[in-house]
């Protein structure tokens, strides 16, 4: 079974690492 | 038939911040079990398993089709059940039980999200629809 997800909002990556799109 | 799983790469390192977590490297290929809408995806590495955020994960190959859904420039009506104060400067900041308009809802968890005339990325997990029009 998969456990319930964390419940803060997930961290954002560094800007100079962003992707352009998911 | 059998269930094939996404393949991600890592763009940055991510350390865990709880047991439920993957910590995981730059370049790392991870498989994707679960996607949930808050960004937090359930995550493969080998025989680990944890929820990664989505923002750090790109696909290795294009998808197929778009998951994502269109922006709705016309928004959609939430409530902020948490307050959230703004740490990069496209973030907006929301008081606990303020109203804002979804414009548009992307896969990272990460929102674009309208309050009067500013707009920033809010977190979906401080989101809650909302049927009532803004006060």
């Amino acid at each position: 079974t998969i456990k319930r997800p964390p419940e803060n909002p997930p961290p954002r990556p560094p800007p100079e690492a962003r992707r352009k799109q998911v | 038939g059998p269930i094939v799983l996404q393949s991600y790469r890592l763009i940055a390192d991510y350390e865990k911040n709880s047991k439920s977590e993957l910590g995981v490297k730059a370049g790392d290929v991870v498989d994707v079990v679960e996607k949930n809408e808050n960004g937090w995806w359930f995550c493969q590495l080998k025989n680990k398993r944890g929820w990664v955020p989505a923002a750090y994960l790109e696909p290795l190959d294009s998808p197929d089709e778009s998951e994502e859904q269109e922006p709705n420039y016309a928004g959609d009506l939430h409530i902020s059940t948490k307050a959230y104060s703004a740490i990069m400067e496209d973030e907006l900041t929301v008081e606990e039980g303020e109203t804002v308009e979804v414009i548009h809802k992307l896969l990272d968890g990460w929102w674009v999200v309208r309050k009067g005339s500013i707009t920033g990325y809010f977190p979906a997990i401080y989101l809650q629809k909302s049927g009532q029009a803004p006060p």
